[in-house]
Order: structure tokens, then C-alpha cells, then sequence
């Protein structure tokens, strides 16, 4: 199984491979990736390396090989069943949003507490709402992976305690409240802030130069 | 000014400290930190001995303290005016964040093609829907710093030129459609899909042990 440090540097390289496919290189070498995407290239030989992938001297690594090669290691292979609790803005923008339902993560529900949302289909995706009240079946039922928590932050724990009751055995939270989960239960927080800071260092220091 | 590479480990580290300081804390060395959060204890005390920050021998660095010390390194003791296009339902889960609105940013507008929404104020924080073609001028007028883009794809690139053109030197691109900018402004992707690999990630490693 491989460690959570180099789990992180390989979803990040996903990104960098899948992004440079999408702009149509076919090679492309440690050097011109740490280059291009601020990393480290001895690192990347080595993390690659040591799944027994090496790029061809002169050419660098095949693109289309390394993602294939990334998504079986990191387990991206199968398809993951995600539910989303909160029907509102949040929750109906990633219900829509192309990149969930392509490939790895499948939106199979939503859960509201709000009768007047219950019982309908959203989206492109026609994605059921279903009370939240009926969360652990329907969880069990269509076989949930991940749960996303886009409810108001008072009701995050609650939420979550429901999801893991029901079996789920990841969360990502969306609310600035902390919650607390077993330890064979993992969450991450979806937080623009970093992001949106590393924006106002380049503002400030862009209008400085 | 600070390199690119360091800024992202500074905006690392600061979430670090406001989630330790959110805990309670009040010290903590570069080792628990490291430890803490799987970061390199012997890069922190670089990073900082390089800003002429020290910890204390045997008690660490003080939190309050180092959290000022980064805000002012990076640029972030400024409020910085940010705008959304796209008043739907991304747009409007932004407009309504906590975390967007407290300290360093203040959204002060938003934009939309539909005229429906026009000329309405969203929200708590009451913040104005003008039509996307007054763009130009709002931005100058309430000195917006930086652009978040919530239209749908197809739209992303023709609203990010209007940004640029009104003098808006940060872009946050929430949409799928890659956009092109001049070299002065800075654009970061907001994406959860990095997130949600990990998730999935472990997910499929919770299962296997
Ligand atoms: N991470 C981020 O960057 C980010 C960005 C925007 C919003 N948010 C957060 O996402 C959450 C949702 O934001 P929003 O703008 O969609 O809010 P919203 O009010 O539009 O939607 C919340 C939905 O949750 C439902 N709900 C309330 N209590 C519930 C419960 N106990 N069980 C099930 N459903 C319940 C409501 O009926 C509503 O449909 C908030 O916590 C907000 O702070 C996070
Ligand atoms: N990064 C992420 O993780 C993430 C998550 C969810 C959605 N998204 C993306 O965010 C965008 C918005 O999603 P949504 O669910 O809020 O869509 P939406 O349809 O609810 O909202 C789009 C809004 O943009 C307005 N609009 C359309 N064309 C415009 C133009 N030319 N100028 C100004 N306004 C215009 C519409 O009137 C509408 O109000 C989409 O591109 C979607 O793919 C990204």
C-alpha cells in the first residue's frame, strides 16, 4: 500500500500528466515536468521508479502509459459511488458539475431535509433527492463510497455521523465546521481559501514589481 | 519577494497554525508541526530562520505571533475586492461562504447574463447582481482585485478577457474550460477533483487492510 505523502504527490502528477494530454503531448521527461508544473524532478524518477516505471533516455515517459499506470495504483480504476447531503446552491453546482461524472466518481444520490426538494429529480444527471431521513438505506442500498457534506455547518455532524453509520468510509466536507469521525473513516475539507490566498500574494505582488 | 514555491508552502503552513490555533494551542515546535500535518520539520525551520522568525528552545514558535508574521510575508493583511461572474448556483453558494467573506476577502459584486437577475442583491451579505456588460465599469469603480469565474464553460474565456481588460490581476477559474490570460495576471484552477482522487484513494485502501 503506499504511503499517504507520495499518494498526494501522485494524484499530483496526475493532474500535470492529464493536464499536458490535454494539450497534446504524447513524451515528456522528469526535467520538462518539474520545469513546467514547479517540482522536483529527482523526486519524480524516484516515486516512479519505484512502481517500476521509467521514462525511455532521449523521450521522457509516455503520457497515455503513466496515467493508466497512476490510476491503478492509486485504486482510480473503479468506479466510485458518490451521494451529496444538502440540496442547495452547493450541492446542485456538483451535481452538474461534468467533471464528478466522468469516469471514476458516479453521482448516484442527494438527501435534503427540505420536503419541497424531496422526491425530485436534479440536474443534467437526473439525480434523485431523497429525504434525509432515508440516508442509511439508501446508502446500503446503492452502495455510496463517498459521502460530500454541503449542509449548513450546524447540521455537519449529524450528517456525517449518518453517512458513517451507513457504511461510507469517505467524507469530504464542504462546511468550515470541524467534524469528527471514527479512525477507519476518512474526511477532507474542501477549502478554496489556500488557493484564493496564493491569488492575493500574486496580486500584491504583482502591482509591487 | 518570495518565490512561487515558497509562498505555496507559507500558505501551507498557515493553515496549519489557524487550525492548531482553532485547537486551543498557543506554542508548537517545527517537529510536532511536521509531524502533525507530514510536513518536513528541517524545511519549516529554513522557511522561517529565513524570514528571521525563531522558535524558542523547548517551547517552539509562537502561534499568534507566526500567523501575522506569514499574512504580512504573503501580502495578506490587505482586504482584497473580490467579483463573481455567474450568479447561479455555484456563484451563489460562494457569495453566501463565511470563510469568503471574514478578514483578507470581501466580495463586493456579482455578475450574470440573465436579466432576471439583474439588479437584485443575493444573500446575506446583500452583495449586487449587475449584468455581466456593466463588467467593465464595476470593477473599476469598486477597485475588484480579483475575478471568480462561475459561468458555465462555454462563457469562461469571453468573461475572463473582460476581467483582464477592467484590470483585474487575479483569476480564480472554477469551470472545466481552460482560459488564456496575458503573463501579468495570475489564474489558479479551483478544483475539487484532486480531493476526491484522494478520497477514493483511500477508500480503495480502507477496504484492502
Ligand atoms: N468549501 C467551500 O469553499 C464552500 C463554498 C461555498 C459554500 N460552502 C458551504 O457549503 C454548505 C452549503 O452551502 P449552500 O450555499 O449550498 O447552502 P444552501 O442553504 O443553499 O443549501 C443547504 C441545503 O442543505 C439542506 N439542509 C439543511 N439542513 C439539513 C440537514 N440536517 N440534512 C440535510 N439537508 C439539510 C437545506 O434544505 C438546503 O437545501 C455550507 O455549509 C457552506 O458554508 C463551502
Ligand atoms: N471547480 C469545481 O469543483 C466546480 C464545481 C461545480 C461547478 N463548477 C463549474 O462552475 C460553473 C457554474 O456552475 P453552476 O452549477 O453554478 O451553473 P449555473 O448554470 O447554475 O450558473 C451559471 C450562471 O452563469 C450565468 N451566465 C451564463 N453565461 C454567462 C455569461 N456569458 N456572462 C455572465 N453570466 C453568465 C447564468 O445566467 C447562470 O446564472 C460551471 O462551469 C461548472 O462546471 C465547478
Amino acid at each position: 500500500c503506499v504511503s499517504e505523502v507520495v499518494a498526494k504527490r501522485l494524484t499530483l502528477y496526475l493532474r500535470c500528466f492529464i493536464q499536458l494530454k490535454e494539450e497534446g503531448y504524447d513524451f515528456v521527461s522528469s526535467k520538462e515536468l518539474a520545469e513546467r508544473f514547479n517540482l522536483n524532478s529527482d523526486l519524480i524518477r524516484k516515486d516512479f521508479s519505484y512502481f517500476g516505471t521509467f521514462g525511455k533516455r532521449g523521450v521522457g515517459y509516455n503520457i497515455d502509459e503513466i496515467i493508466e499506470k497512476i490510476k491503478t495504483i492509486l485504486g482510480l480504476k473503479k468506479v466510485y459511488n458518490v451521494a451529496i447531503a444538502g440540496a442547495g446552491n452547493l450541492g446542485k453546482a456538483l451535481a452538474d458539475y461534468p467533471k464528478f461524472n466522468e469516469g471514476t466518481f458516479r453521482i448516484v444520490a442527494m438527501f435534503d431535509n427540505n420536503a419541497r426538494k424531496v422526491g425530485r429529480k436534479y440536474g443534467v444527471n437526473n439525480i434523485p433527492i431523497f429525504h434525509v431521513k432515508e440516508l442509511p438505506e439508501k446508502v446500503k442500498e446503492l452502495e455510496v463510497d463517498i459521502g460530500i457534506i454541503a449542509v449548513p455547518a450546524r447540521a455537519a455532524q449529524q450528517v456525517a455521523d449518518s453517512f458513517v453509520k451507513a457504511g461510507v468510509s469517505g467524507l469530504m466536507n464542504f462546511t468550515p465546521a470541524r467534524i469528527a469521525v471514527p479512525s477507519n473513516v476518512k474526511t477532507v475539507c474542501a477549502d478554496f481559501r489556500a488557493q484564493l490566498e496564493m491569488l492575493a500574494y500574486y496580486v500584491s505582488n504583482l502591482k509591487k514589481s
